[in-house]
């Protein structure tokens, strides 16, 4: 038997950056 | 794995990743539009779609990165990021866009536009953030 491969699946906010002010130079 | 085709990259960014949406949809990730980050948003409540202007873009000290200076926001606020050329930005109203679009393909079979300045790319913050 072979076992169904489970496909990953992401969540849409990790495709975008966070970009926090903190982060200003 | 150094070995890794997408070493470096997130491996969502893979063409045909499977990309959940807030309300639960399936897209591939070639397929996401503008809406979808924005609907997305709207129903997260916890998050915030930002426009993020690309001011500038130099070179890093590290090979293949660059310093991309993005003004986010309606209060234009400066903020930079150091990334690998072909890390892919999502541009409103255009899509994937990354400084290497070439080797974006290449790595990642994601189709891209050529990332310039003034571009505007969809970030993200955190309402609870002032």
């Amino acid at each position: 038997n072979v076992e169904p491969r489970s496909v990953p699946v992401f969540a849409w906010h990790s495709l975008v950056p966070f970009l926090e002010t903190s982060q200003t130079k | 794995s150094p070995s890794s085709p997408t070493a470096g990259l997130p491996p969502f960014f893979m063409k045909g990743s499977i990309i959940q949406l807030a309300d639960g949809e399936l897209k591939r990730v070639e397929d996401l539009r503008t809406e979808d980050f924005v609907q997305s948003a709207e129903v997260s409540g916890e998050l915030k779609i930002d426009s993020s202007t690309v001011e500038r873009i130099e070179g890093s000290g590290t090979p293949n990165a660059v310093i991309i200076q993005f003004s986010v926001g309606e209060n234009k606020a400066q903020v930079c990021v150091e990334v690998l050329v072909e890390y892919p930005f999502f541009v409103f109203g255009q899509g994937w866009s990354s400084c290497c679009p070439d080797r974006t393909t290449q790595l990642l079979a994601l189709s891209c536009a050529k990332l310039s300045v003034g571009d505007v790319c969809i970030s993200l913050t955190l309402k609870s953030l002032k």
